[in-house]
């Protein structure tokens, strides 16, 4: 698949009951500069009461790019192998900082990923989980490395020893940039079963990534492979991935009434803040009706 | 035989379309739901308008019920109204959205597009 990137002209307004025709079967206008501008640094200062601005990922894009263009041609998006006949794919974003990285003795041997999942509904069905890591062109520091590979490389979880997912990475494909994808399944599976705790509200599952030469157990320094994490725009920060399948028709009100409760507990922290203002685009979050 | 309503029809009186899928078109911006919908930003949802009334078309799929109400309306409309122009099919749309978690979600909504109208 290409990635998807969903952009279209602003369109005009349209007036209610005119037939409209489309040419392709996108619908969507999604105004992805808006998004791109608010996690642009220079355009997060003056929303700096935004929450952190979220940028889709690519494999989102393309996702919802397939999937919808597939229901255009009437066809079941569920029996695409790689949605795992899933109906709800949701991303969680790496909150493992550089500075983790940087705190541990360098060279960088093992990296933890730290992923929020307490938004996951335990009432649906986990039918996959994929960590997607992106490895930068390492450039010259590839160099510098003991020999070309292949390098393994290995997820586990941060308590254990208990090998998740592996996978080999040739010396081509290292000096390469691209995405590698390991199946995490299996410890979301346990961890589901451990952490059926509603009330926990910090529900964080922890990866621990490793790279070795071959199947030796030569730890490979992961910053030579483009895998340290300093500097990374959003979009290329590691991604959890899980797939679920809720059996009950999916109720857009659920979402609703969640983002504004959400958003109620946010403006009653910014209430008293922006209430002032109120010029358009600074004041609180626009009243939803 | 029941009383064609077609002959009951005041001159004059803008005859009622029958039952039929119309456009309506969707805008989550308009509706407030673009700070958390990233796709897509408005859709085809379509509705179902017109009048049930005597003779049924085949191809709107009638119950049997509605087929007696029909009936029973032309012949005493005072007895009880037409049946309904409802949606007979529906399909489902993709949406990318944000969580309250700020993750970013895909989720496939089923009964989003009216395909079919139908009285029942």
């Amino acid at each position: 698949f290409q990635s998807a990137a969903i952009i279209s002209p602003s369109a005009p307004r349209r007036h209610r009951g005119a037939r409209i025709s489309h040419q392709d079967g996108q619908r969507s206008s999604v105004f992805l500069k808006d998004i791109f501008a608010s996690s642009h640094p220079s355009g997060v200062h003056h929303k700096e009461d935004l929450k952190e601005a979220v940028v889709p990922h690519d494999y989102m894009l393309s996702i919802y790019r397939t999937y919808s263009a597939a229901e255009k041609l009437g066809l079941n998006a569920s029996l695409f192998l790689s949605s795992k006949s899933a109906n709800t794919i949701t991303s969680f974003v790496d909150r493992g900082t550089a500075l983790q990285d940087d705190l541990l003795h360098s060279p960088l041997r093992r990296q933890k990923y730290l992923f929020d999942v307490s938004t996951l509904s335990d009432k649906e069905e986990l039918v996959g989980a994929e960590l997607r890591i992106f490895r930068r062109s390492p450039g010259d520091l590839q160099a510098s490395l003991p020999t070309a590979g292949p390098y393994d490389i290995q997820v586990y979880p941060c308590h254990s020893d208990r090998l998740l997912d592996s996978r080999s990475l040739d010396p081509l494909d290292s000096a390469k940039a691209g995405w590698e994808v390991l199946d995490v399944w299996e410890m979301f599976k346990v961890y589901r079963q451990h952490h059926h705790q509603p009330h926990l509200k910090e529900n964080q599952l922890c990866l621990q990534l490793r790279v070795t030469l071959g199947k030796s157990d030569t730890e490979v320094d992961l910053r030579r492979l483009g895998l340290d994490r300093k500097g990374r725009p959003q979009r290329e920060k590691a991604i959890l991935v899980a797939y679920t399948r809720s059996k009950k028709r999916e109720n857009l009100f659920n979402e609703m009434k969640e983002n504004i409760s959400s958003r109620k507990e946010e403006a009653g922290v910014l209430g008293e803040k922006v209430a002032k203002r109120g010029v358009k685009g600074e004041g609180p979050r626009r009243r939803r009706r | 035989t029941a009383l064609n309503n077609r002959h009951g029809k005041r001159h004059g009186k803008k005859s009622k379309s029958r039952c039929s899928r119309k456009a309506l078109h969707v805008n989550f911006k308009e509706l407030g739901w673009d700070d958390w919908i990233i796709a897509p930003l408005d859709y085809e949802a379509h509705h179902c308008e017109g009048v049930c009334d005597f003779p049924l078309r085949s191809h709107l799929e009638p119950t049997n019920h509605a087929i007696i109400q029909t009936l029973m309306n032309s012949m005493d409309p005072n007895s009880t109204p037409p049946s309904c122009c409802v949606p007979t099919k529906l399909s489902p749309i993709s949406i990318l959205y944000i969580d309250s978690g700020n993750n970013v979600v895909y989720k496939q909504y089923e009964d989003m597009v009216v395909e079919q109208c139908g009285c029942r």
